[in-house]
Parts: structure tokens; C-alpha cells; sequence
């Protein structure tokens, strides 16, 4: 204590990124704590994919574009996939 | 555009929907219109019409609702998801769900029911979402989006009539033949190049057609965007680079010339016994071609104008008048140099001459505007 604010934005911005990815652009729903595997190869290929979709720069990184995206009011139908 | 695996799309062109319940943030009838002016903006571009109905299960059920409401995707309180819709077929398929839990506005103050409506229903119709941002169907919310000039992209309309085809040229005989709509390609004509001229001109069935080598621009009145098509996809046996064209429309038929030569099309079948000559319309061995041809429906009689001179033709008793040719810039002072093609709409003649247009007022026998050629086409 006190709470480390910035560790605990950052894990909830990881919430949000997870959601997102497995809410509209079909990543496999896994138990593995997200944040650990966001390096990961598939989390870091969905990223990219989103960004493409979306328009905005590919860095494969939860950047300040990709996040302030990711909070825009959307529709609830999938970007890619069943 | 994406359309949904599978490419699901309704196989009828007449759709039913039911708003099944209402938001209490609008007063119904502003809901009720927002639907309404939302499948608008789809039927103007496709074959598709959409009838309400208050009971029943219709094609199309859209619901308010919050969080869980019955199909396995719960909505998610204010912000964020906005709504969801399903692709064509039975049952819940086709059905738009709205999150009651945003602030549903008339304009941009809270989230534009219209707005979300058009797009979720175009999920509803068959569209996935697409990538380019300026499409209806890019999946995120733009609060930006100017309302008073709305009008769907390019995009939203190739992927719609990807799925259903344009609208039919407005014919009580069913829909025309589905056909894309051309993207603009090198080497095609630029919509709004300066310097654009046309090869012929013609109205069918409440639209205007604007020919130019072998491609078209097909303007409704009641769209912004014109379409852009090949005229092969149409009428495969037309030839390209036409001379002139025009409905006589007391006849739903529109004839086009290429050199001595001309056809009657209707809608989209090119009539029996065509092509025919020139001449068996009356005009002497010398004319090879004509150059132009606009038909006034309330005289119901032709011009036809070739080089600096123009015939007139009584459609009613299918005959060259007699006392022609005359020099056309003795009866259409202002009209001086050799007319590419011409029409008549609102009473006006429309004079088309290179990269010009002359808005010709025949009652007053005088040029009333002068404008550029694309001047029709929302450029």
C-alpha cells in the first residue's frame, strides 16, 4: 500500500484489451492471466489485426490510440469471424 | 465491406418489421421515424422494400432491451456496445437489439438512433462490418457523422448491392438484373473531371443515364450518389461509345444510337428486330450518324441533332415532320456549337457540348444557365 495506480490502470486497460479482441476479433477465450501472455503470439497477431481493421497504426501494442479506440461506444456485432 | 460467413441474404425483396417496443428517451413517433428513414436510406440503393407491421412476427423484430435480454449476449450498460443486430433468415435472425441503457437522441447530444438504427440494420440485411471509416458500417460509433447532409458511402452501397443488386430502373415489370456497381478504375472516366464529356444522355424510368464510352453513370433523384456501371452488364448486346439516346416515355422505351444504326430497349431487355437503320426513320442517305436526341414529352416529338442542323420527329404518327432540317442556333439561339447529347427534364432542355452544359428554357427560347457537364453528379 498505497495502491499502485498505474500497475492497476494498466491491468485494467489489459481487461478491457482482452474483452475487446475476444468480443470482436475471435481470440480463443484462455484462463492463462491475459497480461502475462499479451507478448504472446496470438494476443500480439489479434492486436495487429484489430489496429488494421480499425485503421489505425500497427504496433501490436495496447498504444494510447489503440486504447482510446477500444473505449469508443461500438456496435456488439464481431469484427471478423462467426 | 464484409458480408457474414456464409453470405446470408434474405431471398424475397419485400421485408416486414416490427418495432417491438419502444425507449422511453424519444417520444415514439421520433423512434418510429428514425426506423423508418433508416431502411430508407438501404431501399433507395437495392431492390429491398419494408413494410411495418404492429403484431406478428415480422422479418425484421427490433427490441429495446438492458443488459441480459434472452440471447446469450447480454448488453453491457451505458457506453460501449450501443446495440446488435442478426444476419437474414428465421426467427431471431434479421432481429435488431438496441441497449436501452444509452441516452437515445434525435441529433448527436446522446447516442443518434438513426445513426445506430441504419447500421444495425444493416447487419439485419446481410452487411458485416466494414473497414473504411467513412462506411455506415464501420463498427465504431462516429458522433461526428454531419446529419443534415447523411448519405451512404460508396462502400455501404457496393456491399449492399453485392447482396441484392441496384435498385430495378423503377419498373412495375421486377427488379433490373443485378448488376455491381463499378468502382472507379484507371482508365475509367472521373466522375468529376473538369473536363468530362458525355457521348449521350438519357432519362429511364425516373432516372438519368449518362453514357460515356463503355460505361455509365446512373443519377436518381432521389440518391446523391450516382452509380457507375458497365454498360455491358446491362445490355450485353449494346455497343459501347454511343451516339445518342432518349426515352420516349409514353412508351417506357429507350432508344440509343450508334451510328446508323439504333436500338429500343426497355428496362433492361434490348426489343426484338433491333438494331435498325437510321434511315428508316427518315432521314435522307446523307446523315451517317446522328449526334444528339432529346425527346419533349409534352409535344411528344424528337429532336434530333446532327452537326450544326436538327429534325424533329412526331412520335405520334412515327414521322419525320416535313420542312426539315433546320439550323439549330436559329431555333435555339445560344446553342452554337455541336451538341454531344441533350435531354429534357423539368420542362428544360439540357444541352451537353464538350466539357459544357446549357440549361435551354424552350418557352422562353433562351439558354437560362450555363454549367459544367457533371454538374448532375453530386459533384
Amino acid at each position: 500500500y498505497p495502491v499502485d495506480r498505474a500497475a492497476e490502470d494498466k491491468d485494467s486497460n489489459m481487461d478491457l484489451l482482452q474483452q475487446y479482441l475476444e468480443n470482436y476479433y475471435d481470440l480463443a477465450k484462455d484462463v492463462t492471466q491475459f497480461v502475462r501472455r499479451r507478448h504472446s503470439g496470438p494476443v500480439v497477431k489479434k492486436v495487429r489485426e484489430m489496429q488494421k481493421f480499425l485503421g489505425l497504426e500497427v504496433t501490436g501494442k495496447l498504444d494510447p490510440d489503440t486504447l482510446a479506440m477500444i473505449r469508443k461506444p461500438r456496435c456488439g456485432v464481431p469484427d471478423v469471424g462467426q | 465491406f464484409t458480408t457474414f460467413p456464409g453470405l446470408p441474404k434474405w431471398r424475397k425483396t419485400h421485408l416486414t418489421y416490427r418495432i417491438v417496443n419502444y425507449t422511453l428517451d424519444l417520444p415514439r413517433e421520433a423512434v418510429d421515424s428514425a426506423f423508418e428513414k433508416a431502411l430508407k436510406a438501404w431501399e433507395e440503393v437495392t431492390p429491398l422494400t419494408f413494410s411495418k407491421i404492429s403484431e406478428g412476427e415480422a422479418d425484421i423484430m427490433i427490441f429495446f432491451a438492458v443488459r441480459d435480454h434472452g440471447d446469450f449476449i447480454p448488453f453491457d450498460g451505458p457506453g460501449n456496445v450501443l446495440g446488435h443486430a442478426y444476419a437474414p433468415g428465421p426467427g431471431i435472425n434479421g432481429d435488431a437489439h438496441f441497449d436501452d441503457d444509452e441516452q437515445w437522441t434525435k441529433d448527436t447530444s446522446g447516442t443518434n438512433l438513426f445513426l445506430v438504427a441504419a447500421h444495425e440494420l444493416g447487419h439485419s440485411l446481410g452487411l458485416y462490418h466494414s473497414a473504411d471509416p467513412t462506411a455506415l458500417m464501420y463498427p465504431v460509433y462516429n458522433p461526428r457523422t454531419d446529419l443534415t447532409r447523411f448519405h451512404l458511402a460508396q462502400d455501404d452501397v457496393n456491399g449492399i448491392q453485392s447482396l441484392y443488386g441496384p435498385p430495378p430502373m423503377s419498373s412495375p415489370d421486377g427488379p433490373a438484373a443485378p448488376t455491381e456497381s463499378v468502382p472507379p478504375e484507371p482508365g475509367t472516366p472521373a466522375t468529376c473531371d473538369p473536363a468530362l464529356s458525355f457521348d449521350a444522355i438519357s432519362s429511364l424510368r425516373g432516372e438519368i443515364l449518362f453514357f460515356k464510352d463503355r460505361h455509365f453513370w446512373r443519377k436518381s433523384l432521389r440518391t446523391p450518389e450516382p452509380g457507375f456501371y458497365l454498360i455491358s452488364s446491362f445490355w450485353p448486346s449494346l455497343p459501347s461509345g454511343l451516339d445518342a439516346a432518349y426515352e420516349e416515355t409514353s412508351k417506357d422505351i429507350v432508344f440509343t444510337f450508334k451510328g446508323n444504326q439504333f436500338w429500343a430497349i426497355r428496362g433492361t431487355e434490348v426489343q426484338a428486330g433491333y438494331p435498325k437503320g437510321i434511315h428508316t426513320l427518315g432521314f435522307p442517305p446523307s446523315v451517317r450518324k446522328i449526334d444528339a436526341a432529346l425527346f419533349d414529352k409534352e409535344k411528344e416529338k424528337t429532336y434530333f441533332f446532327v452537326e450544326d442542323k436538327y429534325w424533329r420527329f412526331d412520335e405520334k404518327i412515327q414521322s419525320m415532320e416535313p420542312d426539315f432540317p433546320k439550323k439549330i442556333a436559329d431555333d435555339f439561339p445560344g446553342v452554337d456549337s455541336k451538341v454531344d447529347a441533350a435531354f429534357e427534364a423539368f420542362g428544360f432542355y439540357y444541352f451537353f457540348s464538350g466539357s459544357s452544359q446549357l440549361e435551354f428554357d424552350p418557352n422562353a427560347k433562351k439558354v437560362t444557365h450555363v454549367l459544367k457537364t457533371n454538374s448532375w453528379l453530386n459533384c
